[in-house]
């Protein structure tokens, strides 16, 4: 699994053609909320369960 | 045939009555628990056709003396509805006899893919016309396959060869020890392997969770079949240590969204390595049955 892959994947899954320019102040003072942090937990642990067939 | 664009297609259908019966295999204890299945062939034997009756068929049709024979697997839901799926077919001629062998490994693949318990192995052979048309012969009914007897056994009984590989032998060996460094011609494992976000300049400000995460990699060697199954099989490639489940990553991303910074959560797919397998490039990847 190369940087790339995993740049590409995200880019892909994001419909983006380039990284975008965040703001780092911007993002300092981001908080994350509730639902969408219980989302990513939910994905997280449904990862460790559904498999997708490698090659 | 209702839309304006196409002149309505008329077909006929032609009857090709077909000659086909059903074997019944039964597979409990026929494939050992820690086995990987490499090939299954359906042997029938084929029983020479009368010389008069050979003699007739070429009078009347003197250039048409194939028919087609096809295996379909057959499975009887537990409502009792029931579905078939083609498994293979090949020509044969009415001038032959012998053993035919047929390749019926997605039948097997299909089979085990059921809920246990597991019913008999069912496969439906029939013998059909070579094609269909005006100039199609009659040939399919000299073609006669030996019958499954009740008693099993008889000569010329349609057999099931199983060709499997002893994964104890030839398999993957789950995750490496974390302790035994992987050297050469270790045997294929699960490694850890750990990516660093953080560390990547493009994510900075960008991927806000996770920091990083455990991708975990293939290594090592995989044992190659002896000589003989390469020699049966030489359209499969060596056996690798390949990633044969993945799983996908979830990430939290800060997006522009509406004048303003919105955290989102974006699920990467195949970024994480479940389970490492030895596998052969060429080999069949099995068809998932559906529900």
């Amino acid at each position: 699994l190369t940087e790339e892959q995993i740049l590409d994947s995200l880019l892909q899954q994001l419909h983006l053609s380039e990284v975008p320019i965040v703001d780092k102040a911007a993002v300092e003072g981001l908080v994350i909320p509730a639902h969408v942090r219980a989302q990513y937990v939910a994905l997280l642990q449904r990862g460790h369960g559904a498999r997708s067939r490698g090659k | 045939r209702f839309s304006q664009n196409f002149r309505e297609v008329v077909g006929r259908f032609l009857a090709s009555e077909a000659s086909s019966h059903l074997l019944v295999f039964d597979m409990e204890q026929r494939l050992p628990p820690h086995s990987e299945l490499v090939q299954a062939v359906l042997r029938l034997f084929q029983e020479p056709v009368p010389r008069a009756a050979l003699r007739r068929h070429e009078r009347l049709f003197p250039r048409s003396d194939r028919a087609r024979v096809t295996v379909q697997w057959l499975h009887v839901r537990d409502d009792g509805s029931n579905r078939t799926a083609l498994i293979d077919s090949r020509l044969v001629s009415i001038h032959e006899s012998g053993w035919k062998a047929l390749d019926v490994t997605e039948a097997v693949n299909f089979w085990q893919q059921l809920r246990s318990p597991r019913p008999p192995l069912l496969l439906q052979v029939s013998v059909q016309r070579e094609h269909l048309g005006p100039l199609a012969s009659s040939a399919h009914r000299l073609v006669r396959f030996a019958p499954q007897g009740p008693s099993g056994g008889r000569q010329g009984e349609p057999q099931l060869e199983l060709h499997t590989l002893d994964l104890r032998d030839y398999g993957a060996q789950g995750n490496c020890d974390p302790k035994a460094p992987v050297t050469k011609g270790a045997r294929c494992c699960r490694q850890e392997m750990y990516i660093d976000l953080q560390g990547m300049k493009w994510a900075e400000n960008w991927v806000l969770e996770p920091p990083g995460f455990l991708a975990y990699e293939c290594v090592g060697t995989c044992q190659q079949p002896p000589e003989s199954l390469n020699f049966k099989w030489p359209f499969l490639g060596p056996r690798q240590c390949v990633a044969s489940e993945t799983t996908s990553l979830p990430v939290i991303v800060s997006i522009q969204e509406g004048g303003r910074l919105q955290p989102q959560v974006v699920s990467l797919p195949n970024m994480r390595v479940q389970t490492c397998s030895c596998a052969s490039d060429g080999a069949l990847v099995p068809r998932k049955l559906e529900p």
